[in-house]
């Protein structure tokens, strides 16, 4: 059913939204701006190699490949795929104002690896 | 780069509970010393209260992360250093020691004025590859400040230089960086290029001497002299508590290789 569906769609490898609020966790006193930040993350399910409904497939060959998975194997993890940086202006330990670009600071993209 | 890039640890993923505040602390901690540690910092900042942010490079940050698009009401009096940061992924900015500014032995201003600058924080790694070292100029008006008008009255030479050897008996070796040729009927800020100079104290680690600035009026009236160009804060006629906004800056670009530069982003 479209409901149940859904349910299993959500619980796939994919991106989550994660609001980094700097005057959340006080460090808005050094870092000047951004005030916080989209970092996003990966979180999920990996059906890798075989997604579980292919079993309910009785063609010889779905069913050799199947079965021929081999279950010591560990599972693929869900991990960001692509990443993008942001630029941050904070205050160093010597009260100096230092403008930076940070790679891979945000996640764009999440993957079964 | 999974360190990097989920910056909230494992535990992060889990819902925190709220009747676990220790757990809570330790992610923030954790979350901070993965945050700190790509920052190159060895410790959270503690900023004291007089510490200042230059206007400058906090309108260098939204022109940069294209935040000034949404702002348009904010305008910035400055293009885009797009030859600076292409080859830059940080920027630095440093007031001079005012401390150590000397009078002469009349109590009178040396000219040129020197300034020193403690570029000590600069990590080793960070690459510099060029410096400006911006003034301000604040507008005097006088009959000579009439735009139409353009007798020598309002001109100011501003000479720019590097001081080669510890200053002796008052006297300074300097070598000329940049000059310019300005009139004073009008407010703004001057940046002037000391690249070649904070390479050598940089790259080729010699000595630093310090930058040294004269301003002179070309019909040389005393009246004119040292009121245009913002360069000490007893200097200027009026003491106002706007100097740290408008005190001379000298402003760093360098690269640690550890990231992309700081080129103009469109906002996402």
């Amino acid at each position: 059913s479209p409901k149940q569906r859904g349910r299993k769609r959500n619980r796939n490898c994919r991106r989550h939204a994660l609001y980094v609020d700097f005057s959340d966790v006080g460090w808005n006193d050094w870092i000047v701006a951004p005030p916080g930040y989209q970092a996003f993350y990966c979180n999920g399910e990996c059906p890798f190699p075989l997604a579980d409904h292919l079993n309910s497939t009785n063609h010889a060959i779905v069913q050799t490949l199947v079965n021929s998975v081999n279950t010591n194997i560990p599972k693929a993890c869900c991990v960001p795929t692509e990443l993008s940086a942001i630029s941050m202006l904070y205050l160093d330990e010597t009260d100096r104002v230092v403008l930076k670009n940070y790679q891979e600071m945000v996640v764009e993209g999440c993957g079964c690896r | 780069e999974s360190s990097y890039a989920s910056l909230i640890p494992e535990e992060g993923k889990k819902k925190v509970s709220a009747h676990n505040p220790a757990q809570s602390h330790d992610l923030l901690l954790d979350f901070e010393a993965t945050l700190l540690q790509m920052f190159g910092l060895q410790r959270r900042p503690r900023p004291s209260d007089s510490a200042v942010v230059p206007q400058y490079l906090l309108d260098l940050y939204r022109l940069q992360s294209g935040e000034l698009e949404d702002a348009p009401g904010h305008d910035v009096n400055f293009d885009y250093p797009e030859r600076s940061t292409s080859r830059a992924n940080t920027v630095r900015g440093f007031h001079h020691e005012e401390h150590m500014e000397e009078l002469q032995a009349d109590g009178s201003w040396p000219t040129p004025l020197r300034f020193l600058f403690n570029l000590s924080n600069i990590p080793e790694d960070e690459l510099i590859s060029s410096a400006e070292l911006r003034l301000y100029r604040q507008q005097i008006d006088d009959a000579s400040s009439d735009p139409q008008h353009t007798g020598e009255e309002g001109l100011h030479r501003i000479n720019i230089y590097e001081v080669l050897k510890p200053p002796r008996a008052g006297q300074i070796i300097t070598q000329l960086l940049d000059t310019r040729l300005v009139r004073h009927n009008s407010s703004k800020w001057e940046s002037f290029d000391v690249g070649p100079a904070v390479l050598r104290w940089t790259r080729d680690k010699l000595s630093n001497h310090g930058l040294a600035v004269e301003v002179l009026h070309l019909n040389q009236t005393p009246r004119q002299q040292g009121r245009h160009v913002r360069v000490s804060r007893s200097l200027h006629p009026v003491p106002s508590d706007d100097w740290d906004q408008f005190r001379p800056l000298l402003v760093t670009f360098g690269h640690d290789g550890k990231s992309h530069p700081l080129t103009r982003r469109t906002k996402r």
